[in-house]
């Protein structure tokens, strides 16, 4: 549709953007509470020596993620949609003319939680990230293979709650290969700090 | 917008169907993985035998909902919207002209798990029930406002996991109270059965 490819255009722009500034951006996206900001706070805390480092948040409304972000001490840019269920290339742009890029290696971008109508606003971004939690049960991946299809990480989050929720994580993972084959998948519990060095090596980071 | 008018408009058509026939139809919605089918399984087993009931399921692709809440004797149709973020009116209406409504007494019709999109498209039921997890975090309902303003029941499921998630639930309920005086906020675990004759009351069944 008009919409769609209006977007498509908007996100070659600010890839060509990013790439001249040499700025990796990174999205992250995922279901609701899945565990988006508190990775996103666990690989500032571990890259910001490593990386200069900025943040956007996308959420309908409150600066509560970007503020949670924020404490860490990089740049947080808080990107309220209103009621759009999902960030747009063009709101990226224009976070993207609040920073100086020249000061800038590494942008996360935290998408709205939703697992469906982000994969079809891509953003400009290098990388994708999709963030689910075993809490949602054993079927959210084959429920929603689009998002999937699309991405280039998988974390399923919250492992240390697999056996209290009886989910195999295992089947999940399979579910993602199936329907992605070259996808990374990281097991994590962001509470526990477990598999963030995994997600830091499937990123390239 | 052209949209949300004219399904508003299928929505009123619904709506007289049903009332036409006596059915009472109740939108079930909420979260990725928040308990929605697990609660309509529930109340679908403690009220059979009262009501005839008839079961819609939305969901992008997949029959697993819908087989599941038919192991229980009802009928149920699966609803599956390809890569719309939410049901429509007009999906619903399709779906109504499979069934005989003069064999109905209760439709349930649970929306595709979003806690965003779903709130701009009435379907035409009588109530609203939106279905969040504790394991989804404490900012939950803050965080998607216009959902919760136009609901009847909030049912604030997973409460087994609230101390392994640290959450407090009471919080959650006061959160929804802020934003709609009105609604009436059950707490449930549908893996114990807990809190279900509080949302069968709740309802009015
Ligand atoms: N038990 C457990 N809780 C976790 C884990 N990771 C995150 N949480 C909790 O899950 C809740 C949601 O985490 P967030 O990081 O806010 O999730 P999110 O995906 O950013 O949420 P939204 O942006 O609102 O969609 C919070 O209460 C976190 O503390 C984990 O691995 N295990
Ligand atoms: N621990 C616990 N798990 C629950 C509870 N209620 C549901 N579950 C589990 O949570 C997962 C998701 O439940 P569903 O009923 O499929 O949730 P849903 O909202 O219908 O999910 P979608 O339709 O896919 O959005 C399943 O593994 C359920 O067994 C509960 O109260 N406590
Ligand atoms: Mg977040
Ligand atoms: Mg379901």
């Amino acid at each position: 549709t008009d919409l769609l490819k209006a977007n498509e255009k908007l996100a070659e722009e600010n890839k060509e953007l990013l790439k001249k500034y040499g700025v990796k951006a990174i999205d992250i996206l995922g279901s609701i509470g899945s565990g988006k900001t508190s990775l996103i706070e666990l690989l500032v805390q571990k890259l910001k020596n490593k990386y200069k480092i900025v943040v956007f948040n996308g959420d309908l409304t409150t600066t509560i993620d970007a503020n949670r972000v924020g404490r860490h001490g990089v740049e947080v840019i808080q990107i309220n949609t209103g009621k759009e269920c999902h960030l747009d290339a063009n709101l990226v742009k224009k976070a993207l003319q609040k920073v100086d890029l020249n000061n800038v290696d590494l942008l996360f971008i935290e998408n709205v939680g939703n697992l469906i109508c982000p994969a079809d606003f891509p953003l400009g971004s290098e990388k994708r990230i999709v963030v689910i939690s075993v809490t949602e049960g054993p079927y959210m991946v084959v429920k929603h293979p689009f998002i999937f299809m699309g991405t280039d990480v998988v974390v399923i989050n919250k492992i240390d709650l697999a056996s209290a929720m009886e989910v195999a994580v295992e089947k999940l993972e399979r579910d993602v290969y199936a329907i992605n084959p070259n996808a990374k998948v990281v097991k994590t519990s962001c509470r526990d700090g477990e598999g963030i060095a995994g997600v830091i090596s499937a990123l390239g980071l």
